[in-house]
């Protein structure tokens, strides 16, 4: 299966 | 005070009903040099990055950075009193409460103006980084959105696989398996070609309803720029000619 990432794993919060 | 003047009112239409699904509240980033937006959706899945220099503008004026909290659902509901060929002036006061917005036709003498209420938003700012993209593809938009359209009703998950030789979206569902696969067109009619830039080669899988979402933007441009590495989201980019350019950020499935 396929899980969905989140932009939070590849950018940084300012 | 903030003032900023689209002849073409249409593609300041555009470019709201194209976010509208994806982000709720916004906040918008006024500068002297042009306006920009960065937002998620509710999930983090995509972010929605838009940024207009001042030189598409009949008209701007900034004297300071200002930062506009707007609904981007009542934007959209303020923008359906725009008709297609009015011009658009935005205006806001320093700390304003709330936009002014005017939708003139020259022709017709018709003008309305609506001052939208703003909103405060604390919403995160995302720092994304500058990324050497090692596939770009460049397709029609139309295309685009007919394939990933054509796609979603076989499966909700495409993977993309880009080479020097093509780029191919394939589907696997329980109604079976299959892919589109698309090699370098250089087509004399420039809106038909497809432009492949591999460097290295990516296979990523994404959401097909978010794309779906995104290619609601392919009214702004005839050309869809695809921009993948294999450790990065995907980012689908819409030029808009003279004024800027809309940028969707789509996180990868990771199949486990």
């Amino acid at each position: 299966i396929e899980l969905q990432g989140t932009l939070k794993s590849f950018f940084e919060e300012m | 005070m903030f003032e900023a003047k689209l002849t073409e009112g249409l593609i300041l239409k555009k470019i709201v009903e194209s976010i509208k699904d994806i982000v709720t509240d916004v906040n918008i980033d006024i500068s002297p040099s042009g306006i920009s937006l960065q937002a998620m959706d509710s999930s983090h899945v995509a972010l929605v990055s838009l940024n207009l220099s001042m030189d598409g503008f009949e008209h701007y004026r900034a004297d300071t950075n200002m930062v506009l909290g707007v609904s981007i659902a009542n934007l959209a509901k303020v923008m359906k009193l725009a008709d297609n060929n009015d011009q658009i002036t935005l205006q806001a006061d320093q700390e304003a409460t709330h936009l002014k917005i005017i939708f003139e036709n020259p022709k017709t003498e018709r003008t309305t103006e609506f001052n939208l209420n703003l909103i405060t938003i604390d919403s995160e700012h995302l720092a994304i980084p500058e990324t050497e993209y090692s596939s770009v593809v460049t397709i029609n938009s139309g295309e685009f959105s007919k394939i990933c359209k054509e796609l979603f009703s076989l499966s909700e998950t495409v993977q993309i696989t880009t080479n020097t030789d093509y780029v191919q979206f394939s589907v696997e569902g329980e109604v079976g398996s299959g892919q589109v696969r698309l090699g370098h067109n250089d087509s004399e009619k420039k809106e038909d070609q497809t432009i492949l830039e591999v460097s290295e080669s990516v296979q990523q899988q994404f959401a097909i309803r978010y794309l779906n979402m995104f290619n609601k933007a392919s009214t702004l441009s005839s050309f869809t720029r695809l921009c993948l590495h294999q450790e990065q989201p995907l980012v689908v980019e819409f030029k808009i000619d003279n004024l800027g350019v809309l940028k969707y950020f789509l996180a990868p499935k990771i199949s486990d």
